[in-house]
């Protein structure tokens, strides 16, 4: 299953990549 | 005037007068309260290790991670992008440019060129296999998430079988952006919704505004 998904959408789900955590949340 | 006294009291640290604010503004997506209310977070973020008024790494890395050490591969890329300037720290302008990028009006033409240089780990204007390679094993340490080799492998082919149009192992820029394009889901870690609402989110600008917007 994990194979469908692609590798770009594992890297952009990804925590550190969300920038949210800069106004504190 | 008002701005002579705000520079004395605060010495260095209130450089953003009503003009670079304006500035700022002008050349965002941002209005200028919108900006005063940035101002108000940088104020927070830079201080709170080094209280000099600019972002420091480790100042990037506790807002996001909640701790100042910790390695980290994303950390690196998202600070080498917002300092422009390249001189290893943050500074007010180069902020509001870079998070102008994560408005939700934003050109996606921009989204998709900041996304396409955070990924391209060794700036070659490339993003290669082994680079992507890297990203997932960094995502999957840092989750605890187990995948054995081959099916990395696999996830990485797949991928490339789609991206990467002339099948030389590497994503160039144009075909970054047809991938981005045919799947737009990509892109959704390049808005920051909050950036609609941030006089509501940092309300305290109020007390600080130069404009009655």
């Amino acid at each position: 299953k994990p194979v469908s998904m692609n590798a770009f959408e594992l890297i952009s789900r990804s925590q550190s990549f969300n920038l949210e955590n800069l106004f504190g949340k | 005037g008002c701005c002579d006294f705000h520079k004395n009291k605060h010495h260095k640290k209130l450089r953003y007068g009503f003009r670079e604010l304006s500035q700022l503004a002008r050349e965002s997506q941002f209005t200028v309260n919108e900006v005063e209310a940035l101002y108000e977070l940088f104020k927070k973020l830079s201080s709170s290790i080094i209280d000099d008024g600019l972002i420091h790494k480790e100042e990037l890395q506790l807002a996001l991670f909640k701790s100042p050490h910790s390695e980290n591969l994303f950390l690196d890329r998202v600070f080498y992008l917002f300092d422009e300037k390249k001189n290893g720290v943050i500074e007010f302008d180069e902020f509001v440019h870079a998070l102008n990028v994560f408005h939700p009006y934003a050109p996606t033409e921009d989204k998709i060129d900041f996304a396409f240089r955070l990924y391209d780990l060794r700036q070659t204007g490339f993003i290669e296999r082994e680079e992507v390679k890297q990203m997932v094993i960094a995502i999957l340490l840092e989750s605890d998430m187990n995948l054995s080799d081959d099916l990395l492998e696999a996830i990485i082919d797949k991928t490339f079988a789609d991206a990467d149009a002339d099948n030389d192992g590497k994503i160039n820029k144009e075909e970054w952006k047809d991938f981005v394009l045919r799947h737009p889901n990509l892109l959704k870690n390049m808005t920051l919704p909050y950036l609609k609402d941030i006089t509501t989110v940092f309300p305290s600008f109020v007390f600080n505004t130069e404009v009655e917007e």
